[in-house]
């Protein structure tokens, strides 16, 4: 997270720390499923078929101290059929959800999060919440830190990218949040957490996005997946287990 | 001697008869009619020389070794001793009659032709029992021991009750070792009551009536029996076995008091020492139908159904519990309970208890709890607990238009069971709650 500041314990209760392929991010729905960017399971540019461990961990604020917590055990790993590991600039269907081998307890600390019902989530200018254990600047994070960004205007961010002279897809399944002129973004290593938004009419936390992807740091606008889209594939998932 | 064939009846007569019998003779005919008969003899003709004394002609008869007489002459003739229309009786089966003449018949020096005799014999039946009553007067050994019986041409013995007639025809010996009394009601008594009964006794009354009946001993006056003021029953005793199970020993003068035996088998010991002269013993016996006790509940959860004001052999009854209970035997719980009155009067099972349902512990819930909103940790029937969630993080699950203390009161129900109105036996379902943190972030500087 870069410009944000350290979260404190119970802030972000939903916030899975994974090390897959690196250090990455996730959610927790319910009580066994953790939400998250595919590519953090399958990263782009990255074709080799090693095998990875997939260790979940949760109930934290400090790296260190989730850690301790102990590993929860993946029981499947699903990944929406429409993310392509191999189209470098196409993040779209970067999403995927891990099923653990067993229910967590909720507390105070480790609670899930809700999923969005309608667009009103993504009006630009909407602030949400992104937090992570990526880096900040140039430092590893030990601590869990988020930062408080708006969702921006979808032309503002084509129009970045046009002028970026960049071929990465930006969908109807992606959308994007931050402002160029301010140096606050996520970055490498929050990838699979969500953008938080607070919904004051039912006063509760939705996940709108999952940290995609961005052309550096902080340097413009950061790319989520639009989970809205994706909200019917996620409970057939999961009602299917 | 002439022996005649034994007949039935017959004729004798003197040799020639009707002509003239011949000097010099002597001939004795042996008349014999079988056994158990005796022989009666009469003279329907008899014409022979008169002598005095009949010295030289004579007819003799004897019989049972003993002379009957010795006749001679004519009826009307002033010497002699014509036998007349009198009746010769023998006392066994056999009569003898002996001709005897000499060597002339004359009177006054003239020949006289005398005709001789004819007589009649037949058998008579022989009352051989005639001296079986004056027996003990004569004081000769009579015919039978007890009881004699005549009929034409013999006779037979028996005995009085409770005695065996002998092999020997004659002889009764004591029969009581085996005696069997059947009837539903009836009398029982020792030897000759209420005469002293026989000394050496051994007897076995048994009285056998239908199962479920038991039966009554009523002892009748006079009751009396050898006893010793000091020890008890030394000399004669009555023993009295209720299938197998001894009820009482009796002696003495005093009746003994009527006896429920409680048994269709009853079995009365009666012994005897070799000397005594009391009286004995005689009791009346009845049967009842044997009634069990008149069931009764333990508890009053327990119902007996169709209650019966009385309950005889076979009779059974059926236990049920009120709704909520279940009959257990011991620790056995059980599904039914038929109890059936046997031949004893008692009940085939003990009457049964009905014990409280008790559903057990109720099933935990994962991410929840229960309250019990009854007694804290009692589980029978009617217990009634509420599952609820761990607030804030978890919430039950419930239809529409359910509450969730709707969906999470659990009742126990008459059949054992935890139960929800709505959803039976599942237990409600603890849904984890979105977007909720309970310290969500805030920031303060603006």
């Amino acid at each position: 997270i870069i410009g944000g500041q350290q979260a404190k314990m119970g802030n972000f209760p939903w916030q899975a720390f994974t090390s897959i392929h690196g250090r990455g991010g996730g959610a927790l729905l319910g009580d066994r499923w953790i939400l998250t960017a595919a590519h953090t399971l399958k990263p782009k540019e990255h074709n080799t078929q090693t095998n990875v461990s997939n260790d979940v961990f949760l109930g934290h604020v400090s790296v260190e101290e989730i850690m301790k917590l102990g590993n929860h055990p993946v029981r499947q790993v699903h990944i929406h059929p429409d993310y392509r590991q191999g189209e470098s600039h196409n993040f779209e269907g970067d999403i995927a959800l891990l099923e653990l081998e067993n229910s967590v307890t909720l507390g105070p600390n480790l609670l899930p999060i809700c999923l969005p019902d309608n667009d009103t989530f993504y009006d630009s200018g909407l602030m949400g919440y992104v937090s992570g254990f990526g880096i900040m600047e140039e430092r590893i994070a030990n601590d869990l830190r988020f930062v408080r960004l708006p969702v921006a205007k979808r032309e503002e961010c084509e129009r970045w990218l046009r002028k970026k002279n960049r071929k990465d897809v930006f969908s109807q399944s992606m959308f994007c949040a931050g402002d160029p002129t301010l140096k606050q973004d996520a970055c490498q290593g929050d990838s699979g957490g969500v953008f938080a938004v607070r919904d004051r009419n039912n006063d509760r936390w939705v996940a709108t996005g999952i940290v995609s992807w961005g052309i550096g740091c902080s340097r413009g606008y950061g790319f989520y997946t639009k989970l809205l889209n994706y909200v019917d594939w996620i409970k057939k998932e999961m009602e299917e287990e | 001697s002439i022996r005649i064939p034994q007949e039935l009846f017959g004729e004798v007569t003197s040799p020639l008869y009707p002509k003239p019998y011949p000097n010099n003779f002597e001939t004795t005919t042996v008349i014999t009619v079988p056994t158990g008969y005796r022989v009666k003899l009469v003279f329907w003709h008899f014409d022979l020389e008169p002598s005095e004394g009949c010295f030289y002609d004579y007819v003799k008869i004897s019989a049972d070794k003993k002379t009957l007489g010795r006749f001679c002459g004519q009826l009307g003739s002033p010497l002699g001793n014509p036998p007349g229309k009198k009746e010769f009786m023998s006392q066994g089966n056999k009569m003898l009659l002996t001709f005897h003449t000499d060597f002339s018949n004359e009177e006054n020096g003239t020949i006289m032709f005398y005709k001789g005799f004819l007589a009649y014999y037949q058998a008579v039946d022989l009352d051989e029992c005639a001296s079986q009553l004056n027996s003990v007067e004569e004081n000769i050994q009579p015919k039978c021991q007890h009881l004699c019986h005549n009929y034409v041409g013999g006779y037979f013995c028996s005995c009085r009750i409770g005695y065996e007639l002998q092999k020997n025809g004659h002889s009764c010996q004591v029969k009581c070792s085996n005696e069997l009394y059947t009837e539903p009601s009836g009398y029982v008594s020792s030897l000759e009551y209420p005469q002293p009964y026989p000394p050496d006794l051994r007897c076995n009354y048994s009285i056998r009536v239908e199962r479920g009946h038991t039966i009554h001993l009523k002892f009748l006056e006079p009751f009396e029996i050898d006893d010793h003021q000091q020890v008890h029953c030394p000399y004669d005793q009555l023993q009295i076995y209720a299938s197998g199970r001894n009820i009482g020993e009796f002696c003495g003068k005093q009746r003994p008091a009527a006896l429920d035996t409680r048994s269709n088998a009853v079995d009365l010991l009666f012994f005897t020492d070799d000397s005594g002269d009391s009286r004995g013993w005689k009791l009346h016996y009845t049967t009842e139908i044997i009634k069990c006790p008149q069931p009764k509940t333990l508890d009053e959860f327990t119902i007996i159904q169709d209650l019966q004001p009385q309950y005889q052999f076979r009779d059974y009854f059926i236990v049920t519990c009120k709704q909520g209970y279940q009959l257990v035997e011991g620790n056995q719980v059980l599904l039914s309970f038929t109890a059936v009155c046997q031949d004893d009067g008692t009940w085939h099972r003990a009457m049964p208890r009905c014990k409280i349902k008790d559903c057990g512990q109720p099933r935990s819930l994962l991410n929840g709890a229960f309250n019990y909103t009854t007694t804290n940790g009692v589980n029978t029937y009617q217990a009634r607990i509420q599952y609820y969630c761990r607030e804030p993080y978890y919430k039950m699950k419930t239809r529409d238009g359910s509450s969730e203390s709707e969906r999470g009161m659990y009742t126990c129900t008459a059949q054992g069971i935890w139960k929800n109105e709505q959803e039976g036996e599942k237990i409600p379902r603890c849904l984890p709650v979105c977007g909720k943190p309970v310290h969500p972030v805030e920031e303060k500087q603006r």
